[in-house]
């Protein structure tokens, strides 16, 4: 038996528009400490990682280990019938073929049942290393997202140059150029709008940006994200420590107490150099 | 188009 209850059932809603454009088929693993999904996209360039702690849901049951595989865009049309101040509850039974999404209006007046089709998926799954890595800013996801959508009218690719005070994101192309140079913020009162950098050596990477454009999509979650990256290794180093990492924690919308109950991470490595 | 590296050569595969 497996019975999660979101309180805040737009958390649902916005992680779905995170992820349905990059994965179509993906598995939901569910235990006693939470739901997770890895899957990479379909052109096996980039990967997401998602997870949402039990903790982080106003009620969660989950006797065993499920694994529940699904079509995203058909989750992500059933999720969309929610309204978003309704409470989203998901079950599934033991060994079943389906499950059952319940939307509860806030007055609880009105409940809508859907019901998906799970399917077997026989997906590859990628052991993600715990990495340190050399570089990491943390800056306003809407400004991050603005980066990439305006760099991407330029080129396609950004090259992310990273320096003690600050990070300056380029693009080159037919057109011409263009560079948005971000500097490290004095400590603010509002910490949502900080650019924050920590590194231990200068990095120049380039990234295509049609993928940091998918995961922008995630923008909504957060107010901050955390790209985090390593400067070239060389060669014979394991390669793991070029990808970087784009995070958004996911947080419940508690006004006065937020917290953190989960994160979408994507990861991607930079462009192949001409 | 952008080239690039197939992530399933950077992560070992479980």
């Amino acid at each position: 038996m497996f019975e999660a209850r979101l309180i805040q059932g737009s958390i649902l809603k916005k992680i779905l528009d995170a992820i349905k454009d990059l994965v179509t088929d993906a598995s939901w693993d569910c235990s006693p400490n939470g739901m997770s999904l890895q899957a990479m996209d379909t052109s096996h360039v980039s990967l997401v990682s998602v997870s949402l702690n039990s903790d982080g849901f106003d009620k969660y049951r989950c006797d065993r280990n499920l694994t529940l595989g699904m079509n995203l865009i058909s989750l992500s049309k059933i999720i969309k019938c929610a309204a978003n101040d309704d409470t989203i509850i998901i079950k599934a039974g033991d060994g079943g073929d389906k499950i059952t999404l319940l939307f509860e209006a806030q007055n609880e007046s009105e409940v809508a049942e859907y019901e998906i089709k799970l399917m077997n998926l026989d997906s590859e799954y990628l052991g993600i290393p715990d990495t340190t890595y050399n570089v990491t800013i943390k800056m306003p996801s809407n400004k991050f997202q603005r980066i990439c959508r305006d760099l991407s009218q330029i080129g396609d690719a950004v090259t992310i140059s990273c320096a003690k005070d600050g990070v300056r994101f380029g693009a080159a192309g037919d057109l011409g150029s263009g560079s948005i140079r971000l500097a490290q913020t004095a400590t603010s009162d509002k910490p949502e709008d900080s650019v924050t950098i920590s590194m231990q050596e200068a990095l120049c990477q380039s990234f295509a940006l049609k993928y940091l454009n998918h995961f922008a999509k995630a923008t909504p979650l957060s107010a901050q994200v955390t790209l985090s990256m390593s400067p070239d290794v060389p060669l014979g180093e394991p390669l793991l420590f070029n990808v970087c990492v784009v995070e958004y924690n996911i947080s419940d919308n508690d006004d006065e107490n937020p917290s953190t109950i989960g994160f979408i991470r994507y990861y991607l490595a930079p462009k192949i150099d001409d | 188009e952008v080239e690039q590296h197939f992530l399933s050569n950077y992560f070992s595969t479980s």
